[in-house]
């Protein structure tokens, strides 16, 4: 299953 | 203060409605610049980005800098009050805690003000690069609006892949499969007709479709949307609103274990 990831692990929290 | 005058109040309307499902609330940051904004859902999966140009508006003036935290569904309960044709007026004093809306009928004879009751909302923004994308789709955006509709209906993740046959979109479930491929195709003369794949290489991910299916709802914004993808980063499915600005939707990719 493919699992769904969240933005904040690809975009740094400014 | 803070005052911008939209003559095509609709456009309001629209945007509102195109987000208040995704986002509950978020901040309206106000500069001389413009309208900003930046939301994401509540689990975190995908973003909305807002960017309204100051010379987009009829009259904007901002006098400071503001977060001015809104509940959607509240302001969507507001705006509907407003006419397709009226012109919308947003004014709110340095420091308010609330914004209040003036509705002008097209021949003036009828105006209305609603007061919206502001949030303070902790904003918690995220830095977005700027980066080239291996694939950027144009296509009408009523054409994304019925593939990721359909698709629903048959499966709860899609592939997107591009390549230089295609954009193709494909998915499976419980009654079958589903592919619908588009081809590069600059025949149709508008140009919001046609579909344009810009590929430097080719790229295949994984979203779930109820979120993309949720971003066409900002279908009636635009004639255009743009898809741009890059292997394992999320997808921006990007609205422009005519001279105004665009609303920019990211939604992060599902990943194999």
């Amino acid at each position: 299953m493919a699992q769904q990831g969240t933005l904040t692990a690809y975009f740094p929290r400014a | 203060m803070f005052e911008a005058r939209i003559t095509q109040g609709a456009v309001l309307k629209k945007l509102v409605e195109a987000l208040k499902e995704l986002v509950t609330e978020g901040n309206f940051d106000v500069s001389s610049t413009g309208l900003q904004l930046q939301a994401m859902d509540s689990s975190h999966v995908c973003l909305v980005s807002l960017a309204l140009r100051e010379d987009g508006f009829e009259h904007f003036r901002c006098d400071r800098n503001m977060a001015m935290g809104i509940h959607f569904q509240n302001l969507s309960k507001i705006l509907k009050c407003a006419g397709n044709e009226d012109t919308i007026t947003l004014k709110a004093e340095d420091n308010a805690d609330q914004l209040t809306l003036m509705f002008e009928s097209s021949n003036q004879d009828r105006i209305s003000d609603f007061d919206l009751k502001l949030m303070s909302i902790e904003s918690e923004h995220l830095g977005i690069p700027d980066q080239e994308y291996s694939a950027e789709i144009k296509m009408p955006s009523s054409e994304y609006q019925r593939i990721v509709r359909d698709l629903t209906s048959i499966g709860d993740t899609v592939l997107i892949s591009a390549t230089k046959e295609g954009i193709k979109f494909s998915t499976s479930g419980d009654v079958g499969t589903a592919n619908v491929t588009l081809r590069h195709n600059t025949t149709p003369e508008k140009p919001e007709e046609q579909t344009i794949i810009d590929l430097k290489e080719p790229v295949a991910l994984t979203f779930a479709l109820r979120y993309l299916n949720n971003f066409a709802k900002a279908t009636p914004l635009a004639p255009v949307v743009k898809l741009s993808l890059t292997k394992d980063l999320p997808i921006v499915v990007e609205y422009q609103i005519g001279e105004l600005g665009a609303v920019k939707f990211y939604l992060a990719p599902k990943i194999d274990d």
